[in-house]
């Protein structure tokens, strides 16, 4: 069969989160959104890496640099996680993980 | 009528089978009238697509692709070690192939445009996948994916919140509105008793699942059953049996064609191909005109195994071949005629509570949910396409459950099949199954959930904690859906099929696409790379420039009396060509007053013998012509005593 080589599961994306942000409506919506993104990730000490494809309101934030020991990490996801929950901008967010897929 | 002088068409049993007549997607007659799937563009989500090699060149559409695992616009596959990135390469060529290049072999759609998007070599993410299910969604029409989750038995994923938001983003916005074509492989998990009601892409209302049978009609050993398997077409069997014959890459041991494609991977480009043929006679057609015209044109065959079962309205459904086998032939005669159906239309049930006890088979959990004709006022809904059923289940060993919905026509799904690797004890957490059994049904009445603990471990109880029903369907009635029938039937002699009739087609919408101008990390560094070289350059330049003027500026000295610049002529001042040179040589003033006194130098006299040594000095347009001047022809020494000129 068509071999099932998924991406390899241990490989490694650093820590990120895909964020969707409350539409403000109105004109400059994709502006303000933009804005909107940028300051989120900011406040969560992530970096604004863009909308997602072509999902209006939905951004990736990175972070970084990617952090080494695995204390770090915790701290860091722990901080995000606090600053994109109880953030009024923020409809909905999720950290990125690996997905395993097969070829069929 | 059809010939190509491709080697491997003859061997290519799934598009025209002389030693089983009629195992094959019965395509010839469509495409000897032309009909090819040009102007249509279909993207193969995979591991790349190796766009140089001469099947796929012709038709490959640069425009459409991407890499998504190295950010760049080029898909090529990257050789690995187990040489197994030729997968995406494999479906392209099943869908587009050129014909009549007398190399390896023709796709079902060869007059179409074939796309890569390099996605599954390397990291995948939710938000990767959500960017290529919409990337270059207004070039794609079709979006191909033979893969998914892990076809173990005991895996329950699919497209999470980012994927869910994309394909429905895409049968929204994208082909200019009418809605992207995705189309999934159902799985090839039969040898784990898998089944692909546990796989969120198969279940989806936004995807055309499409399972596999082989030469012989038969579900080969890999395949999946389910509920929400719309078709199946044709693929490799076990060994005994053919494979399918496609272009393959030619890296690593690859040689340009291979005889030995599989799996439910190989039957979905082949559906995605013939859906290619359906959009070039009727490009308006919607997401959903598609699945119907699926529905309505897939052929039930005799199989034995396979459990057929009619619904209300005539369609019959298979756990093992959905509504059938899909016939080239009669999907573009269907597309021809076909006029768009009605909106979608949507009925959410409660959240219902139950918090009910599982009990072991032979007894079973029934829990029922009347939608009434006042439920369906608001949205129109009169008959069915999707049914889907959210639940939530406690079960310390998850493949012992059996979930089965009976729709208001008493017509059976086997949602949930038992699975034996199944032993995760997370149960069921708000995952919706869906069905497509009960299409073209009436959605009024009694829906019915059944659920049974089939495992033989010591009594564990289920709980079911909460469930909601969900409908999708139209207002179209079943009267309409007898009509359709009629006509599709009528169309099938292929009477409408030529340039002379065609209906009327509404314009697409213009929907920008998302192309934030990003440069690519590629461009970023050869950029980078030349700005270096550049600086470094100017300084080097600068640095020469700098010392040779130091160099001159220290050997300019000059002994007696002031240094004198030889003088511009009033001339060149005059004609303001005065060039601002500086002598590469020095000019020691022997006799100062003539310089002074004498008439305006010429060139010649500023360029005295030694500054006619060659190489390191430059003429201007005047020098020039002033050595053509009187000097010109003078030996050197009678030109002693004018200026005596130190190189």
């Amino acid at each position: 069969l068509a071999g099932a080589a998924g991406p390899d599961a241990h490989g490694t994306v650093g820590l990120s989160w895909a964020v969707h942000l409350d539409s403000p409506g109105g004109d400059q919506e994709e502006e303000h959104l933009e804005q909107q993104a940028e300051a989120v990730a900011r406040a969560a000490g992530l970096v604004n890496a863009g909308r997602i494809g072509e999902l209006q309101g939905h951004y990736l934030f990175v972070h970084p640099t990617g952090p080494s020991q695995a204390l770090e990490v915790q701290v860091i996801r722990q901080q995000a996680e606090a600053v994109l929950a109880g953030h009024k901008a923020v409809r909905w967010h999720s950290e990125q993980r690996l997905l395993k897929r097969a070829k069929r | 009528s059809i010939h190509f002088n491709d080697p491997k068409y003859p061997q290519q049993w799934h598009l025209n089978n002389r030693r089983s007549p009629g195992r094959d997607i019965n395509v010839t007659g469509v495409w000897e009238r032309n009909v090819t799937g040009r102007g249509v563009t279909v993207v193969v989500v995979d591991d790349g697509v190796e766009h140089t090699i001469q099947d796929i060149a012709p038709n490959y559409s640069p425009e459409g692709s991407y890499d998504l695992n190295s950010n760049d616009p080029d898909p090529m596959p990257h050789p690995d070690v187990e040489s197994g990135n030729h997968h995406g390469t494999r479906c392209a060529g099943e869908i587009a192939a050129a014909p009549n290049n007398s190399f390896c072999a023709v796709g079902v759609a060869y007059g179409s445009r074939i796309a890569g998007i390099r996605v599954l070599d390397g990291p995948l993410t939710d938000s990767m996948e959500a960017v290529a299910f919409n990337k270059h969604y207004q070039i794609n029409d079709i979006y191909s994916c033979s893969w998914g989750p892990d076809d173990d038995g005991k895996t329950v994923d699919g497209p999470h919140q980012l994927g869910k938001a994309a394909l429905q983003h895409g049968v929204m916005a994208g082909r200019q509105g009418f809605g992207s074509i995705f189309v999934v492989a159902s799985g090839n998990g039969g040898q784990h008793n898998d089944n692909c009601n546990y796989d969120g892409y198969a279940n989806s209302i936004y995807t055309v699942t499409i399972g596999a049978v082989d030469e012989e009609g038969r579900m080969p050993f890999y395949a999946e059953e389910c509920a929400s398997m719309l078709a199946v077409t044709f693929s490799g069997g076990d060994k005994m049996l053919r494979s399918i014959v496609t272009t393959d890459w030619d890296l690593q041991k690859g040689t340009g064609c291979t005889e030995g494609h599989t799996g439910t991977s190989a039957a979905a480009p082949l559906a995605a191909g013939m859906i290619a043929l359906m959009l070039q006679v009727r490009p308006c057609l919607t997401w959903r005109d598609v699945q119907h015209i699926i529905v309505f044109t897939a052929t039930q065959y005799e199989d034995r195994h396979a459990d057929w079962l009619t619904n209300e309205v005539g369609f019959s459904h298979s756990h093992q071949h959905g509504f059938g086998l899909l016939n080239a032939w009669r999907l573009v005669n269907a597309a021809k005629v076909w006029t768009s159906v009605p909106y979608l239309a949507s009925y959410f049930s409660p959240v219902l509570k139950e918090n009910k006890a599982i009990p072991r088979s032979p007894r079973s959990l029934e829990v029922l949910w009347n939608v009434s004709r006042a439920d369906l006022e608001t949205s129109g809904l009169k008959t069915l396409e999707h049914v889907a059923v959210t639940v939530s289940i406690s079960h310390p060993r998850r493949g012992s459950l059996e979930l089965k919905l009976f729709c208001p026509s008493g017509m059976m799904s086997l949602i949930g099949a038992p699975r034996s690797m199944d032993s995760d004890p997370s149960g069921f957490n708000d995952w919706s199954f869906s069905t497509v059994r009960c299409w073209g049904e009436r959605a009024k009445g009694t829906y019915r959930l059944v659920i049974r603990d089939v495992g033989d471990e010591p009594p564990q109880l289920g709980i079911l904690q909460h469930w909601q029903l969900t409908l999708y369907g139209s207002m179209w009635s079943p009267a309409d859906i007898r009509e359709r029938q009629r006509l599709l039937e009528s169309a099938m002699s292929g009477k409408y099929l030529h340039d002379g009739f065609t209906l009327p087609c509404p314009p697409g919408l213009k929907i920008p696409e998302e192309e934030g101008y990003t440069i690519t990390p590629n461009t970023l560094k050869t950029l980078v790379l030349v700005g270096c070289f550049t600086v470094f350059w100017t300084i080097y330049y600068m640095l020469e420039v700098y010392m040779s003027h130091r160099t001159v500026a220290s050997t300019q000295g000059c002994r007696n009396g002031p240094c004198h610049w030889p003088q511009r002529s009033r001339k060149s001042r005059e004609e303001g060509t005065e060039l601002e040179s500086v002598p590469l040589c020095n000019s020691k003033d022997l006799s100062g007053a003539e310089a002074e006194s004498g008439g305006p130098p010429t060139t010649s006299d500023l360029l005295g013998p030694d500054l006619l040594c060659e190489g390191d000095w430059t003429l201007s347009q005047n020098n020039q012509a002033a050595l053509d001047g009187p000097y010109q022809h003078r030996p050197p020494d009678l030109l002693q005593g004018q200026e005596e000129q130190i190189c």
